[in-house]
């Protein structure tokens, strides 16, 4: 229904600015509907780092682009949450200042729901409370090799994990 | 809800039983690139009912059983057992502790478990139906799809708002 | 003309095979038309990391993936050079054992051509002729601040490069 | 050939003259996203003569002048030159160092310059013609191009063979 539908979506454009705020310390985020007809009309992204121009997000960089969506979809989580979030590789294209702010947001989300993260990053691992290390010693065969639980060994084995 | 336990076993690139267990809070996968990280997470969304199998990157579902490496014969079956707690109560059942299963066998034939019962795939789609756990589109992220939400072609980004509306 | 893209593509064939094999330490991979029709058959990529058995790239990994990309394209580069190759940031989904090849084989291609590199990875700043940083620290207004050249001032500024 | 030097002036994130000398060997450019890395390769290839600005990520040409920022305000102009050594002597000139320039103006108006004096695109493109130089697809390799090549589309695939051949 249009209400319905116009309710969920200003609830994650709320959620999209705080979050976008958190990630780029700053700056604005905006979800936009570009036709009147509410059920047919497409989804404009307006986002705007600290101190830059608001622009179309073409223009935005590879990292920044990575951040925004990642906070678009963790806003629109937010609405109609589940009990775990899975994450792949999602911080690939980001910095250590922003793989640091990305780990604090999931830290904070991770109150509520719990997160599985793949990732190859030194500094996502530490946010971790259980650390599982996969290795394929035979070609081809998947092995699980080291379990590391919450605060006891948070030490990263240097073999598995690169380091820039 | 919370997941416990997850099994795999003959699926993918993993041709023994193997169990990772979780906890509340951040659970981190690593390694180097081609261990099997991402078949962890295609054999989660695989056991919640997963039907295409591009999303977990095979032509065809067979290609999710294991088949073969080292010197390792090909499995005739593959099998993901996921257990949750059911800590708010939500399910309708009288378990707190739930677990589905789901098998794959070289003929083609799936089978469906509740509780180490067969049951039928609706079975587990229904008891599932309001509880927000599903392989969602936005219950799981990966890298390729960060782009995607925020791509020219708009239909993407508008089924992802249909859907948590 | 026919013999032209059969010569062309022989080549690309062979330069596939030996920078998959220098990339993955082994394995094979190979190109092959699909249809009988060269000049409209479509082209099909074939690739086998060592120990495991030859399937569609797709059931590759991402990082395995990205390898067999650069491996690609750097074997139709090596067909047509041209005095120039930029790469931005094709090494985020590599592992450091990755990355390390993958420099190895860029470090043989700068004997005869000029790269500029982007990245965020430490091990690839590291096999730098000449570094540049660029930062901004003015909002929205791009400085160059570092320029270190071969082999006098080869330590990464740990501020600008992510740590893993 | 070698790249000699770039200079870079009100385009994209560099509304002041930004210069980066290159040598034989490995250039590596580092930084925090969105600090203007990617911006210099989109230089190089505008002044190589690309005319899509979608291949600059921009909507339209006007989108590559430095737009404000700051307390800066925005460009009237964008201005980038490339100088190149011609080391094997394969140009068709009696210089062995050779600068080609491109502006661009609010109004929309190009300009291009071959060592410093007016020209036409035309005459740049036929300099370079048989020099492999060039923005071609395979001599600049960004993340989003290396998924691409591998992808089940194959058109795009089978067009760089072609363009090799
Ligand atoms: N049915 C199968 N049988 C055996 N091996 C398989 C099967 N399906 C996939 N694989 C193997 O699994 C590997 C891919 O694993 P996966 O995608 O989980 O890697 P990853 O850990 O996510 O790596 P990356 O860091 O590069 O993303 C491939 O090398 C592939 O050969
Ligand atoms: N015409 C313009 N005027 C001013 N700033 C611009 C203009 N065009 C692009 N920018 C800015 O340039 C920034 C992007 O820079 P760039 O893509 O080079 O980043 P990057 O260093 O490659 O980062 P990453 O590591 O995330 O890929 C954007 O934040 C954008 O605001
Ligand atoms: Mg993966
Ligand atoms: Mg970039």
């Amino acid at each position: 229904s249009i209400e319905r539908f116009r309710a969920t979506f200003d609830k994650i454009r709320e959620n999209f600015a705080q979050v976008f705020a958190k990630f780029f310390k700053g700056g604005r985020a905006d979800i936009v509907l570009t036709e009147n007809d509410i059920l047919e009309s497409n989804i404009e992204i307006i986002a705007q780092p600290p101190g830059k121009k608001p622009e179309s997000i073409q223009l935005l960089s590879g990292g920044e682009r990575a951040l925004t969506a990642i906070g678009l979809l963790l806003s629109i989580f937010m609405v109609k949450p589940s009990p775990f979030l899975i994450l792949d590789e999602v911080d690939a294209p980001l910095d250590d200042p922003n793989v640091r702010r990305f780990t604090e947001v999931i830290r904070e989300f991770a109150k509520n729901t719990q997160f599985i993260v793949i990732t190859h990053n030194k500094r996502t691992m530490e946010m971790a409370d259980c650390l599982y290390g996969v290795t394929m010693e035979e070609p081809g065969v998947s092995k699980l090799v080291s379990v590391n639980f919450k605060k006891e060994e948070r030490t990263p084995d240097p073999i598995i994990v690169k380091d820039g | 809800m919370l997941f416990k336990k997850l099994e795999v076993c003959g699926f993918k690139s993993f041709p023994e039983l193997v169990e990772l267990k979780f906890d509340k809070g951040v659970t981190v996968i690593v390694g180097p690139n081609g261990c099997g990280k991402t078949n962890i997470l295609d054999s989660i969304r695989w056991v919640l009912g997963e039907q295409s199998s591009r999303m977990m990157r095979g032509k065809e579902m067979l290609d999710l059983i294991f088949n073969g490496g080292s010197n390792k014969k090909p499995k005739g079956m593959a099998e993901v057992s996921l257990t949750l707690l059911d800590t708010e109560g939500v399910l309708p059942t009288e378990y707190s502790e739930v677990t589905i299963t789901r098998r794959l066998f070289r003929s083609g034939e799936s089978e469906y478990l509740l509780n180490r019962n067969t049951c039928r795939l609706k079975d587990i789609q229904e008891l599932f139906m309001d509880t927000g756990l599903g392989a969602d589109a936005y219950s799981i992220i990966e890298q390729s799809q960060t782009d995607l939400i925020l791509s020219n072609n708009p239909s993407m980004r508008r089924s992802l708002f249909e859907e948590a509306a």
